[in-house]
């Protein structure tokens, strides 16, 4: 029997200690701690590590704290579109979809496209079509919404700038 | 952006990767998380591994495969082509992020050319590891 082992990642950027509050720092180490051990019960069951990493990445985009599925930024239009991909290491499938929406888990449509269909990449409606016809979890636009995105998002939405979520704005407004 | 990699108890490997993109982008713009090779990428011959950070970077750099690549053409450790790829290659080509990776034997690397990353790894028999920043 092989020795188990889960990495997770929420992110990289221009992450310090300034950047966050005792509070967000609390509530981002507990969300990750709860989502790689989630994913780690899974290895010590017995069970895949496709099965351990979908699991992980759910509860990561479970959470309005990382930018994924719940807590995914919004786009220029204000909407928030999404992009996922699985991969197995035994078998070389893949799974993936660029630009979906409304989609509650993204992860688990790239699982389904590495399974059920004979492509390894979806797009935009065609890929949301797909995730109806297997029975995916679809979620309403206020679902998406979070606060503290919305932020984000507002202090640059007239500009040309876009930035990733864990980054700190340059300054590069312009006039 | 958020991902994982794993290795079960029959040392097969898998990654998984899933982003809601950039704030204020347009174009339907998409990074390298959905791309095969450059955000995500698993072989049971070398390592499983999930990217974060400026997309686009990683798309010219195919990091994923990158990785996977020195190890099984060059003989490098998980470690050394994580450090090659994103601590050398990526940074001159400018991108700022990283990548999570793990081996079939269980070897795990969290390596990030930015401030920091959220990060959280377990392995068996041991304690779970979380961190932020460059600690």
């Amino acid at each position: 029997m092989h020795k188990t082992a889960i990495a997770i990642h929420g992110g990289a950027g221009t992450i310090t200690q300034a950047n966050l509050s005792p509070e967000q720092d609390k509530a981002y180490r507990a969300a990750l701690k709860k989502a790689v051990e989630a994913g780690h019960q899974v290895l010590e069951r017995g069970g895949s590590a496709l099965d351990a990493v979908e699991l992980a990445v759910v509860h990561l985009e479970d959470s309005p704290l990382f930018n994924a599925g719940r807590g995914s930024v919004f786009t220029k239009e204000g909407k928030h579109e999404m992009d996922a991909s699985i991969m197995c290491g035994k078998t070389l499938e893949a799974g993936a979809l660029a630009g979906v929406r409304s989609i509650k888990n993204p992860v688990k449509l790239a699982r389904a496209i590495m399974e059920h269909s004979d492509h390894v990449m979806l797009s935009g409606y065609g890929a949301e079509e797909f995730a109806l016809s297997y029975g995916l979890e679809f979620a309403p636009e206020a679902y998406f919404f979070d606060r503290y995105r919305y932020e984000q998002w507002s202090e640059v939405r007239d500009s040309d700038i876009f930035m990733l979520d864990h980054t700190a704005q340059r300054d590069e407004k312009f006039g | 952006t958020v991902g994982a990699v794993a290795v079960d108890q029959e040392g097969n490997v898998a990654s998984a990767t899933s982003t809601g993109g950039m704030t204020n982008k347009r174009y339907n713009r998409i990074g390298d998380t959905p791309i095969i090779g450059s955000g995500t990428y698993a072989n049971n011959h070398t390592c499983a591994i999930s990217c974060t950070g400026h997309g686009e970077f990683f798309i010219r750099a195919v990091v994923a495969y990158d990785v996977s690549c020195l190890m099984e053409y060059k003989g490098y450790t998980l470690q050394k082509a994580c450090e090659e790829v994103v601590l050398k290659k990526l940074v001159k080509f400018g991108g700022e992020g990283g990548l999570i990776a793990v081996t079939p034997s269980a070897e795990v690397a969290l390596v990030f050319n930015s401030e920091g990353m959220y990060r959280a790894s377990k392995s068996a028999g041991e304690e779970t590891l979380v961190a932020i920043y460059k600690e």
